[in-house]
């Protein structure tokens, strides 16, 4: 707890003044390998102690909680387009619950290693490992969100790390008759569910959204069979690669009406 | 393209210093997505299918949005998917309200809640905030999304 006065944020330059808390620092995840992550807490409008307490990951893999979910989509600030302050997001979740957003893996935004290395050789198990080491560590600090009603939200790759994670934390808290990581569930969107079914959806998405001709989606479902064991032939790259390079135009493919970003 | 915005804000030493970031002086600039990790990611799970199965198993509410207009993991992938649990419907397919205003469609399913929020991205709280925000307050509450 005393690690706990000393993450407090007073205030960010240029934010709106505030009533609600926010902490935000370092937890070690791995001494051997000096492999730390940054959180960044913050808490519900109004009471606080009776909220539950959500984790948002976003996805990538490789990219950053605090870039997206804080500042773009759920945090309570937004930031103006010079940089220079934040402004308030009306339909923030935190008027709901307390915010955590953690950087993960190592290597994402201000989470770092000391050992270059984890960049080359991180993935699916080591992020879900070192995220519930996190979070057990993170209650220490925190100890007031132990027992407390706690969820899981993320989007796109964290499709895997979240359903990862609460697998974690649902076998870990098999040891303890009353654990602390009180998992009650997950919301995911756009999610990466399975890499074959995904695939498949996503070429029909294409198609029935008119983002590709005819000829081009018969040749896609000529070519390609999806499964991941066999990886894609020639074909089917030569194919999807026409698709996005010739039909698909210049668009924000992560929202296809609106114009991409120069 | 907002993520500029972040890319900004977060370089700053003094937000930095306000946030306790960067302590021990990363031999690189803060960005929102590190090329280095996806390029190098290794194990990857083909299928979370089989997790989901097991955490509706254990009882954990579980609830899955698609934002309509992202072509990158888009709705049809997201359906597919999860078409292959095979789970009992609970609440048959209903459009969803936010104000007077269709906020996309719902299905219940034994252990599983899907949903589609109309004209989001990717992001879905980044282009439908109103929406997410419903979204988000139902799944708190454990509550079906307003049907009218």
């Amino acid at each position: 707890p005393k690690q706990q006065l000393l993450d407090k944020v007073s205030a960010l330059p240029g934010q709106p003044p505030v009533r609600f808390s926010q902490f935000s620092g370092y937890v070690t995840v791995n001494e051997k390998h000096g492999r730390a992550l940054f959180y960044w807490l913050t808490e519900a409008s109004d009471l606080p102690h009776n909220k539950p307490l959500l984790l948002w990951l976003n996805g990538g893999p490789g990219c950053s909680s605090v870039a997206y979910g804080a500042s773009e989509e759920i945090g309570p600030f937004r930031i103006n387009r010079t940089g220079s302050s934040l402004y308030l997001n009306k339909y923030s979740w935190n008027a709901e619950a307390n915010l955590l957003f953690l950087e993960s893996p190592a290597g994402v935004g201000f989470s770092y290693t000391n050992t270059s290395s984890d960049l080359k050789d991180t993935g699916d198990n080591r992020t879900a490992e070192d995220a519930l080491i996190f979070l057990i560590r993170w209650m220490a600090r925190f100890p007031q969100y132990k027992y407390r009603d706690f969820y899981i939200a993320g989007e796109s790759y964290a499709g895997h790390y979240v359903p990862q994670l609460a697998k974690r934390i649902h076998n870990y808290n098999k040891a303890y008759s009353r654990p602390i990581i009180n998992l009650k569930g997950f919301i995911v969107g756009n999610a990466v569910t399975d890499n074959h079914y995904d695939n498949i959806g996503t070429v029909t998405f294409w198609w029935t959204h008119a983002m590709i001709s005819d000829r081009t989606y018969k040749s896609i479902l000529k070519y390609c069979n999806f499964s991941e064991e066999e990886g894609q032939s020639d074909k089917c790259d030569e194919a999807v690669n026409y698709a996005i390079n010739n039909e698909f135009g210049d668009i924000d493919q992560y929202s296809i009406y609106t114009a991409a970003c120069k | 393209c907002t993520e500029n915005y972040a890319e900004k804000y977060y370089n700053r030493p003094d937000v930095q210093k306000a946030l306790h970031a960067n302590v021990t002086g990363i031999p690189y600039k803060w960005t929102a997505c590190s090329d280095v990790l996806i390029k190098n990611w290794k194990d990857s799970e083909d299928s979370m299918l089989p997790t989901y199965k097991e955490l509706i198993a254990a009882g954990l509410r579980i609830w899955v949005f698609s934002g309509d207009t992202d072509s990158v993991v888009p709705v049809t992938a997201t359906r597919f998917s999860l078409s292959h649990l095979n789970l009992p419907i609970k609440t048959k397919w209903y459009p969803w309200y936010s104000g007077n205003q269709v906020g996309g469609w719902t299905e219940v399913y034994e252990g599983l809640t899907f949903a589609t929020v109309r004209s989001a991205g990717h992001e879905v709280p980044l282009l439908q905030p109103q929406r997410a925000f419903i979204l988000f307050r139902s799944f708190l509450a454990g509550k079906e999304l307003p049907k009218s």
